[in-house]
């Protein structure tokens, strides 16, 4: 399902080369749960943005259900991303303007749902992060770990086979991160894809397999559940 | 140092009141080391932004160093701010268009000191949390856990008397999680007040005393250290 070969990531600033991942070889097989942790800095996020087709690499391939991702469109990507893969950023990226409801309904917006149909499952993926009464403030009206949890809500609404968190417990007490530990275990039962970076221990050690990155590289990897 | 009396801030969402916090009472005399925790939601970043003078309370007193903050001016709130508070903010807060160096630099502007003095202190508090060879880095050329890093040495630079922290090692690996746990109590033992918001058991239990915050209120307040 997600195979890389030599995949890097250069960055220049100035006379500097950043090596931001460098020489990744990686195969996940779907239906994997898969923890990538690693220091901070040490390319965990460039790692995902180039599986979820948000950018692309400096050199090597990215095979994606076998197709190679470098020589699609920008259409092909952007229907890759839509249909296959949700993402829960680091940043959460949450829309400004839009309520936690309207923000989580984005993605069943390109599915061609029914407005009817889209609130409703909106509402059911709100309500699995535990934020049903939250449903109609703005990001700037939510805490942190509340943004976190739409941003959450919001890369599970499809049921993308594949899903790619980055830190998604963050800024949530450890009740609330095991609730979303349980969200994406039951998630994998399911048959979806889970490929998930965290700086949490515990929750690393629930998965199937954790892939440790150093300085741009894989160190190990390991079969853990 | 720091005293609030019933301090309070409600929100209104339509028809519904939240309330954020609710009646706090609280006495944190200068030089502690305080955490505080709860869940997601519960008011922590509510009560600190409150504390660090950036919002205003709905009803309740807040004195700080036994003035009255309800009662002074903009331009007081401002000047104790720059003068008293190091903020680390939950979600960073970094100016996009400025550099690691330069974002650091900020709070030193409005201390008089000459350009030379900024920068080298500047480098120096970006040393502390490991980020010299990033100095030149915008924001979005860094990785959430630098940003955030990035955060903590702006809020350090000045030597502030009170350090204010919201959730500053959420983005970090355990080891550069106590790498700035560290830095606070080396602070603390110079002498400057520390309050640290924390989802972290570990670093939480690393303060003098521990407050927990639910719904708004506070429902447990031990010494630990
Ligand atoms: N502008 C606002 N309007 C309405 N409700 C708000 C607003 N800002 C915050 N809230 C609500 O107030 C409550 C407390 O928010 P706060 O940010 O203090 O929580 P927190 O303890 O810092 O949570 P976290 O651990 O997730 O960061 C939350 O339930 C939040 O939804
Ligand atoms: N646009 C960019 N230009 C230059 N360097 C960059 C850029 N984006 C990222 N980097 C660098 O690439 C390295 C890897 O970044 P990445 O965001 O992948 O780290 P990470 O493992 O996710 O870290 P964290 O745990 O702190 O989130 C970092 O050292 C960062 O400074
Ligand atoms: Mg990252
Ligand atoms: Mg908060």
């Amino acid at each position: 399902m997600i195979k890389t070969e030599a995949l890097s990531k250069h960055y220049h600033i100035g006379d500097t080369i950043v090596k931001a991942l460098d020489n990744v070889t990686l195969h996940i097989p779907a239906h994997s749960f898969v923890s990538i942790v690693g220091p901070s800095g040490s390319g965990k996020s460039t790692l995902m943005n180039l599986l979820g087709c948000l950018d692309t690499p400096t050199s090597g391939r990215y095979l994606l259900d076998g197709m190679e991702v470098s020589n699609m469109s920008d259409n092909q990507l952007a229907e890759i991303r839509n249909r296959k893969i949700g993402f829960v950023f680091q940043g959460f990226n949450l829309v400004p303007k839009l309520t936690a409801l309207e923000n989580v309904e984005l993605p069943l917006i390109y599915s061609g749902v029914s407005k009817k149909e889209r609130r409703s499952l909106a509402a059911e993926a709100l309500e699995k992060v535990g934020l049903t009464d939250r449903s109609s403030h703005l990001p700037s009206e939510l805490s942190g770990g509340q943004q976190q949890r739409v941003a959450i809500a919001r890369a599970l609404v499809t049921r993308p086979p594949i899903i790619l968190a980055d830190e998604p417990t963050g800024n949530l007490d450890s009740h609330s991160g095991r609730d979303i530990l349980k969200l994406f275990q039951k998630l994998h039962e399911m048959g979806n894809t889970i490929v998930l970076i965290t700086h949490d221990e515990y929750i690393a050690g629930q998965a199937q397999r954790i892939i440790r990155i150093l300085d741009g590289q894989i160190v190990d990897d390991v079969e853990v559940g």
